[in-house]
């Protein structure tokens, strides 16, 4: 019993700072975790607060770009409207002149029908005060030989004619004059004149309209003029010689009895202008009532 | 911490998301710019 008693251990073993080491390690390693913890939370947080500055530093920067670009597009469009405002006035300016210019142009070429791009002088823009030319009215053209170095656009038919208005042409650089027969209003036949781009010694009339009176002719005088050139009569008060007018060679006056002056209309021409000089000689007028009175008397 | 963090977190996104739209306007008002300039030129 005694040895039994002896075997057994009867010591304790204890620990005299067991809990020291067996707390402390858990302790230690939740303060380690935590404080790890609060070092990435608080890095996290700097770098946050480092992301916000930073974002924010970029927005206010944006902010200023987006006023500065404002008001420069404010600037902009500012000069933009005043720039539009500029050409508004002046197109309409010029829309107004355009306009004016095209209804003298319309009055003045209304003749044909044709609308033509060009620049007129001062008298074209005097508008006609009548304007009743019936655009399905009678039209004619004539075609007059002239000298080369004759710069009127006259061209004389028997009738009186006021001239209206001249203009270049864009398809021709030699003006074009219209006219207006004397008696208009009432008479509403209208003529312009214009020399040929083919061949600049020949004038083009173009005729629009009827004359609703007689001639005018053998009550005016006739000047020197292109017709009277034309024909060759000229006794009154020819402006230039008759020598330079004439064809030079026989080529030449078969060029002059081209087709065109062949025309009833040339043809009726130059026989008034032929009367009409007839008429204004005195010697002819002498000479016919002499033959009249003997053929009334011939005792 | 936490809730600093978070309201820093909200704080970003708000920044971020006016920055965003901060750079769309000034795209926007750049091409309009552009746009005009080029009519005046």
């Amino acid at each position: 019993y005694s040895s039994w008693l002896d075997s057994v251990d009867t010591s304790l073993d204890l620990n005299l700072h067991p809990l020291r080491f067996t707390g402390e390690a858990p302790v230690t390693k939740e303060r380690n975790y935590l404080d790890h913890e609060k070092v990435s939370v608080k890095e996290e947080t700097g770098a946050l607060m480092e992301e916000l500055k930073r974002v924010s530093a970029e927005n206010k920067k944006l902010t200023e770009m987006l006023t500065v670009v404002c008001e420069n597009y404010n600037t902009l469009r500012g000069h933009l409207v005043d720039q539009m405002n500029k050409n508004g006035e002046k197109e309409v300016f010029c829309s107004k002149k355009r306009k004016s210019e095209s209804s003298n142009n319309n009055n003045m070429v209304g003749i044909n029908g044709n609308s033509e791009s060009s620049s007129t002088d001062e008298e074209s823009y005097k508008k006609p005060k009548q304007e009743t030319i019936n655009k399905s009215s009678k039209t004619t053209r004539v075609q007059v030989k002239i000298g080369a170095s004759d710069s009127n656009l006259v061209v004389k038919d028997g009738y009186q004619w006021r001239k209206y208005g001249q203009k270049v042409t864009r398809d021709n650089p030699c003006p074009r004059a219209y006219f207006k027969c004397s008696f208009a209003p009432t008479c509403p036949v209208k003529k312009k004149v214009q020399r040929s781009v083919e061949d600049q010694s020949i004038l083009v009339a173009t005729y629009e309209g009827e004359h609703n009176h007689p001639q005018s002719s053998l009550m005016e005088a006739t000047s020197g003029t292109a017709a009277a050139r034309c024909v060759g009569l000229t006794p009154a008060a020819p402006t230039t010689p008759l020598d330079s007018r004439k064809p030079k060679s026989p080529s030449e006056a078969k060029t002059t009895s081209s087709p065109r002056f062949q025309s009833p209309e040339m043809q009726q021409f130059l026989v008034e202008q032929m009367a009409s000089s007839l008429t204004k000689d005195p010697n002819f007028t002498a000479a016919l009532a002499a033959a009249i009175s003997g053929k009334i008397f011939p005792h | 911490v936490k809730e600093e963090t978070g309201a820093l977190m909200e704080e970003l996104k708000r920044v971020n998301a006016e920055n965003k739209k901060l750079t769309e306007m000034l795209s926007v008002v750049c091409e309009n710019y552009n746009t005009l300039r080029g009519h005046l030129m």
